[in-house]
């Protein structure tokens, strides 16, 4: 059970508090805004409507006893950069920061932001990459070259063995793992003959796994 | 290549467009502002400025032929939601939206959207997993009861077996994959030691993965 405080409850702060309160964690919120506090007060430890950025009353709060504080602000920049160097100097161990543009990533790393988050920017990507490639359901990046995705078995692909499937697209992505509906299904145990909704979980550089999806 | 249309160019439309013509595609730009358009003009196929809620401009571009639009407005629900019932009463195969929340989304469902995002929620969650397992770096959900997870191997488990740690955790977690610097190494090949800062890819519902993570 770990001990988090949010400052700032945009959509963005709210869902992160609420989230950890579901996960079972001890969670502070604070904002400016009475109507916001009392919204979240019985849903999360504690609510307090208090200015995150003023230095006495985080120094009063003992953040730095906490695992880590979120800066959830979104338009006001400079509550958001004196938040964090007030925090750092605190010496809360991890300062996370929503981020509303590249200037403002610039001065939080110059202030020591542990993480900083753009929801728009990152999910902008996100969603892109699923536009481009709409067999992929889910990726990450595992740094380097090396993506893992999942991929859902299209209609053209039902019938045929993943090594022939290889062989053809002249990939060399790896299958990872195979779900087809509720189950794991051992796709080593013998050779897997890939099924219309299947979900395959591969790994591979980007031009392995693109390879992948090109018409046979 | 495809064809995209964006309407809306806050943070995220204008990280979708750019993001999607990286990926060499053609993007064709909509917004009222015409700052916005001349700010990203030269980066796109095409960037107009009009209302994407207009009906008459809507039919004139032909959209139906796009793999798909995307409409990213933000504050103005009213625009929003006449531009994704245009769109699909033109028969747009894929009408993704933005939605600002939760009325919001559940009026764009009635109106047949394809796909419904919403940026500051899902960042959210998402930040909120990594903090409560600060050892796993990203995460997405196959369906019910299994993720898909990558781990950085922490000082503690330094030098252990991975049948040990397994056995140790009692988990029944499944590793699916360990990158070692920049390499993939055959973790099947021998018995797999753990080395800190390998990047482990496990798949297992929420407990299984919990299990590995609890202290030996
Ligand atoms: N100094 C401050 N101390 C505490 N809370 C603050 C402070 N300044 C702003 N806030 C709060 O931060 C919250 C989020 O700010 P704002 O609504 O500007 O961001 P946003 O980018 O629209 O958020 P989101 O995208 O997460 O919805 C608001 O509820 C606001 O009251
Ligand atoms: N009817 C419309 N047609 C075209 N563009 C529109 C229309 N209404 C609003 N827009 C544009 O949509 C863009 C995004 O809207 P807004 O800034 O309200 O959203 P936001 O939620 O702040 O965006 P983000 O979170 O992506 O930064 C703006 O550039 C605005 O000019």
């Amino acid at each position: 059970k770990k001990q988090f405080a949010i400052i700032g409850l945009g959509y963005f702060g709210q869902t992160i508090a609420l989230e950890l309160t579901r996960l079972e964690n001890d969670v502070l919120v604070i904002d400016v805004q009475e109507k916001f506090i009392n919204n979240i007060a019985d849903q999360v430890t504690h609510a307090i409507v208090a200015d995150g950025s003023d230095e006495r009353i985080l120094r009063e709060l003992n953040l730095q006893q906490y695992d880590a504080v979120v800066i959830a602000i979104g338009e006001n920049i400079e509550a958001s950069l004196l938040s964090t160097m007030h925090l750092k100097a605190l010496g809360v161990k991890e300062v996370w920061v929503k981020a509303l543009n590249n200037q403002h990533h610039k001065l939080l790393v110059k202030l020591g932001a542990t993480r900083i988050i753009h929801p728009e920017h990152e999910m902008g990507q996100r969603t892109a990459q699923l536009l481009n490639y709409p067999m992929v359901n889910n990726y990450f990046n595992l740094g380097p070259n090396h993506f893992v995705i999942e991929m859902l078995v299209q209609e053209e692909h039902d019938g045929i063995l993943m090594s022939e499937l290889l062989q053809q697209t002249q990939s060399s992505a790896k299958l990872l793992a195979v779900k087809r509906g509720e189950a794991i299904i051992d796709h080593m145990l013998q050779p897997y003959r890939l099924q219309q909704r299947d979900q395959l979980v591969l790994l591979g550089s980007l031009s392995e796994l693109r390879q992948l999806s090109l018409p046979l």
